[in-house]
């Protein structure tokens, strides 16, 4: 079984703004 | 077939062709006789008896003048033409002749055809810088020490090998005209025989530019008397032919040289070298340190092993010894995400396509590390594994393992399914 790839929509970025890729 | 090279493509020692460096070339002199025209007397003998015969030098008549063209032009033993300084130019006035080579050579030999007698007193020099600098190549003088503080015919040994010598050989006022003053730069010198091996030597018969310097003339001691006029008018310099024997310096690796673009003489270089006397590696080739080319030996210059990642390199002597003197070169900015001292491995955040070779200019992949399932953005150099958080798989990172599904947090990313 092939797991979907990362929804990065899905992460809550409010206490990880310095991680949040530009592009999502 | 090109002599740099035997028959199977292997470089070996070339030099180029043995000439008369001198040959059609300008001569500067100080002094050339004619301007104003003036008497000139040759003196002959026939037996006990003396007779002078006298001419004019006119440097305006091309049938009567002497110039100094007339030292390098062909010389033909049927009609000698001479070169002649004024009449009369006695120590300390000196008379020079210099001439310039245009580059470096290696000389042989330095010789003068007199038309009036050699004279009593006479040094030739050398630069190796056009003329900036003179070194003394040798001495010819009835007295050696009062005119140059040498000692007549000093002894050369291994130590003084670079050194000029004085001697009274060749200085003999017989024969009247015809004489001969040939300095041969190696003849005597202990180390010739093994000229390959001997830098000293090198070095020595190395000459940019050749001096000649006529200090006293040889008379008859009749200067003074009271026919003094036509005495001295008999005594000058005049040279039919000044002949430096040499090969155009480029240390073994050309076998000729050619004029450049701005018109000046350089080696044809070969070997992967380059410079006016081959005497460095051309860019890129600095694998080995550059070296002369011996009988036994090319030692050509070889280009870096940079996997056709960079386009320049450095030469590290360390390196060198470090591999038995094979190799020292060091690549510099290597490209297409390559690292190394030959651009042989992927730089960090880059790794290996085993499916190219390591000289293709994709031979190195991005680690493409997924932003929040990697631990980092530097995967294995070889199979381009990034370091996953916990719970999260793939080869970049970007799945969640079997087990696992996503959360909502970016620092634990997949968490275990309850």
């Amino acid at each position: 079984e092939v797991m979907p790839t990362l929804d990065m929509a899905l992460f809550d970025w409010t206490d990880y703004e310095d991680m949040k890729p530009v592009d999502t | 077939p090109d002599p740099c090279y035997d028959e199977n493509g292997n470089p070996r020692r070339c030099i180029p062709d043995f000439v008369n460096s001198a040959f059609g070339k300008d001569v500067r002199v100080s002094s050339t006789c004619g301007a104003p025209a003036t008497r000139y007397c040759v003196v002959t003998e026939k037996g006990e008896e003396r007779s002078r015969d006298c001419n004019i030098c006119d440097a305006t008549d091309p049938k009567k003048s002497h110039p100094p063209a007339y030292l390098t032009d062909l010389n033909n033993p049927h009609n000698l033409t001479c070169w002649q300084s004024d009449n009369y130019l006695q120590y300390p006035q000196n008379v020079t002749l210099t001439l310039s080579l245009g580059k470096k050579f290696e000389v042989t030999y330095v010789s003068l055809q007199f038309c009036s007698p050699r004279p009593e007193s006479m040094a030739i020099f050398k630069s190796m810088d056009y003329g900036k600098t003179w070194v003394p190549f040798q001495f010819y003088s009835t007295q050696c020490k009062r005119m140059y503080n040498k000692p007549s015919k000093a002894a050369i040994t291994k130590q003084n090998e670079q050194e000029a010598i004085c001697t009274d050989s060749h200085t003999d006022m017989q024969p009247l005209t015809g004489g001969l003053i040939a300095f041969s730069t190696l003849d005597g010198r202990p180390s010739a025989h093994d000229f390959d091996n001997s830098p000293v030597l090198q070095d020595w018969v190395t000459a940019t530019d050749i001096k000649v310097t006529f200090n006293r003339l040889h008379t008859f001691g009749d200067e003074n008397e009271d026919d003094s006029e036509l005495a001295r008018d008999s005594y000058f310099y005049a040279v039919s032919d000044l002949q430096v024997g040499g090969r155009c310096k480029c240390n073994g690796h050309a076998s000729k040289c050619v004029k450049d673009r701005e018109g000046n003489l350089v080696c044809e270089c070969k070997h992967n070298t380059a410079g006016p006397e081959c005497d460095r590696c051309k860019p890129f080739h600095y694998d080995r340190p550059w070296q002369r080319a011996t009988a036994r030996e090319a030692n050509e210059c070889v280009a870096c092993h940079c996997n056709l990642h960079a386009r320049r390199c450095r030469f590290n002597m360390e390196l060198y010894k470090l591999s038995g003197r094979r190799s020292g070169g060091v690549c510099l900015n290597c490209r297409h995400n390559t690292a190394g001292r030959h651009c042989h491995y992927c730089k960090e955040g880059y790794y290996r396509d085993m499916t190219k070779a390591i000289s293709h200019r994709r031979a190195c992949k991005a680690c493409d590390c997924h932003p929040v399932g990697a631990a980092g953005k530097t995967c294995n150099q070889t199979t381009g594994q990034c370091p996953c958080k916990d719970g999260v798989t793939g080869i970049t990172c970007n799945r969640c393992a079997k087990g696992y599904q996503q959360s909502r947090s970016p620092i634990a990313p997949c968490i275990k399914i309850p």
